[in-house]
């Protein structure tokens, strides 16, 4: 399961019996080296670093007799613990229409995910899907779901008006008036730190009781992932994390300090332009790519 | 000696988090933290205060560069700006904001919707033209992306404009296609004019981390970068990256944008934005 720079590592001390204390430094700086420059969350490759030592410095390691393949495999065990279980997919209400909310920072790929996530409901689910267009202030943002809508035969409600929370009620009264299965509501990029906008994707969460709500994080994200992940989590109680952007070949350690520190699944990943780049999430395929 | 080494260890310890967490990289991290305690060690310096002092100024000195922070202006109008970037950092609202700015210089301006694929990107910047009473010059979508530019250089020589801004989609440093798409874009402009773009800017999102440097550094090898425009650093992040990207491709921060209204961009500021890091 590891590769590159792990393997080349252990394969230096595979030869050596016993792990001496050098030895198991040096693996360990290895590995702080590897998933800082993941982007894992520093503080996250801190405390990971110090359960590694703890265990490595335990029987299971120290008495083996192959103390190195021990190593590897508590590394390998911890990382796709931290990294949660495929719980991908979509669980629908039984009574009515099952309301999604898309959430997050500037750019990351929000609008894309509402149409590939409603394109991937009607396609894998046979299931009925409607569209809120809920962001006001971005230049084209109406006109761009519109049009992406179109391409995949789904409907999309707006109105001219400049409030997002009485756009979105309206919006899941009117469709589920007329039967839909599921309805997704696209809103604007915000920062975590920007008090109105976030009072504001609060009230609409107040306002349409969205059985999902769905934190759409850049894959490339840097250090501050876990703070805007959690500032979120905090005011709209996220269900879940779309990961986008995956096609970028990042090696995706805000994923892991996400999950690690705010313990929401990663539902779906995004890992192109196509509407058909979009899935549910596997652990075991990112925390590869953490360690490459 | 040893002495300050061991009590401090947690002092340089704490430094270099200080810029790990800022998405400066652990390379170029460790490089400027090892030169400032050897500075400190041989200079007998151990005022804590005074060795922040330092490292601020190695950052600075890091992140200037003399004549090449300045926007360049061809001596034969129109100069030509390419902006370039990876999907959704910022690039459309960059070249909107640096559009005004220039146009309050007095400067006659010229936008290029070379974005002929995404939903909404001609709309986009066309809202944005709109407002500020500046032409961008746009085809249908789907159309190619270096007929718009050819067409947009027609346009800007036959107005005598001083700027032509050209806005592309987003790409991944990954996509061989797209890339290539980037370098036949170049060539139109150096057919044309007989000169490449007299800047040729990769926008950065601050909230990136590490992938940022790789973006760089497969744009640059691609097309030739002449500089960075930083973006949404009215965020939580520092966008730390453009010091490892000044210090191993010699790319400079031009421009930074620090908000979602026309004005919100500003020259890069190498102290404000070092001072931003230790705030
Ligand atoms: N390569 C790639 N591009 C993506 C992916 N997801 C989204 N994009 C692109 O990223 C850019 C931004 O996507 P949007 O859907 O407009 O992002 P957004 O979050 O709605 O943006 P705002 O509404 O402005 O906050 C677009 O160019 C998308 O095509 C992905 O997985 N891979
Ligand atoms: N807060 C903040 N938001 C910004 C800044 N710059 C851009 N944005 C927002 O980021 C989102 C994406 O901006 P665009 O200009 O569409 O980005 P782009 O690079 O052209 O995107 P693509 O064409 O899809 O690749 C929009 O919601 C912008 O309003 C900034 O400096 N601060
Ligand atoms: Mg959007
Ligand atoms: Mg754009």
């Amino acid at each position: 399961q590891l590769t590159g720079k792990f393997e080349d590592l252990f394969f230096r001390i595979r030869n050596k019996g016993k792990l001496s204390p050098s030895d198991l430094d040096a693996a360990l700086r290895e590995i702080k080296l590897a998933l800082l420059e993941a982007d894992v969350n520093f503080k996250v490759v801190k405390e990971f670093l110090g359960n590694l030592k703890e265990r490595a410095l335990g029987k299971e390691v120290m008495e083996s007799l192959t103390p190195y393949q021990q190593v590897i495999k508590i590394v390998n065990d911890e990382m796709t613990r931290m990294l949660g279980s495929s719980e991908g997919s979509v669980n629908f209400s039984s009574g009515g229409p099952t309301i999604f909310m898309m959430v997050g920072l500037q750019g990351t790929g929000k609008t894309s995910s509402v149409i590939k996530l409603a394109n991937f409901i009607k396609s894998r689910f046979g299931k009925s899907v409607a569209l809120v267009a809920a962001d006001v202030y971005r230049p084209a943002a109406v006109l761009q779901l519109m049009d992406m809508a179109g391409k995949i035969g789904v409907d999309v409600y707006s109105e001219k008006s400049m409030d997002p929370v009485s756009i979105s009620r309206k919006g899941v009264e009117k469709f589920t008036r007329d039967g839909r299965d599921a309805i997704i509501i696209d809103t604007a990029g915000r920062l975590h730190i920007d008090e109105n906008m976030m009072l504001e994707v609060e009230n609409i969460r107040k306002a349409v009781k969205p059985h999902q709500v769905y934190l759409v994080l850049d894959a490339m994200t840097g250090q501050e992932a876990v703070n805007i992940a959690s500032a979120f989590n905090k005011r709209v109680e996220c269900d879940g994390l779309i990961l986008t952007k995956l096609d970028s070949d990042t090696r995706g350690g805000a994923a892991l300090s996400v999950y690690y520190v705010v313990k929401k699944p990663i539902k779906f990943v995004s890992s192109g332009e196509k509407i058909e780049d979009f899935d549910i999430f596997h652990p075991e395929r990112i925390a590869s790519r953490i360690l490459g | 000696w040893n002495k300050f080494k061991k009590s401090n260890s947690q002092f340089w310890e704490e430094l270099e988090e200080q810029l790990i967490s800022s998405d400066v990289s652990v390379d170029t991290a460790d490089m400027i933290i090892s030169n400032i305690r050897e500075y400190a060690y041989s200079n007998n310096i151990n005022d804590t205060g005074i060795i922040r002092d330092l490292l601020k100024k190695e950052i600075i000195k890091i992140l200037n560069c003399g004549i090449n922070e300045k926007l360049k202006f061809s001596g034969n109008p129109p100069s030509v700006y390419l902006i370039v970037g990876v999907n959704g950092v910022g690039k459309t609202s960059a070249i909107a904001k640096l559009a005004a700015m220039l146009k309050k210089q007095g400067k006659n301006v010229v936008m290029a919707a070379a974005d002929t694929y995404r939903s909404a990107a001609t709309e986009q910047l066309q809202h944005y033209g709109e407002r500020l009473g500046i032409e961008v010059v746009h085809h249908q979508k789907l159309s190619d992306p270096g007929a718009v530019v050819y067409d947009s250089l027609d346009k800007a020589l036959a107005r005598r404009s001083d700027v032509l801004i050209i806005d592309t989609a987003g790409r991944m440093q990954t996509s061989f296609n797209l890339m290539e798409e980037l370098k036949k874009i170049k060539r139109v402009v150096f057919k044309k004019l007989d000169r490449d773009p007299d800047e040729i800017l990769i926008v950065i999102d601050s909230t990136t981390g590490q992938n940022a440097r790789h973006q760089a550094e497969v744009f640059h090898r691609a097309i030739g970068l002449t500089g960075v425009i930083l973006t949404k650093t009215d965020g939580t992040s520092k966008g730390g990256i453009v010091l490892t990207i000044k210090n191993e491709l010699q790319i400079p921060v031009k421009l930074v944008t620090n908000g979602e209204k026309i004005e919100n961009i500003d020259l890069f500021d190498p102290e404000k934005y070092t001072g931003a890091i230790f705030t």
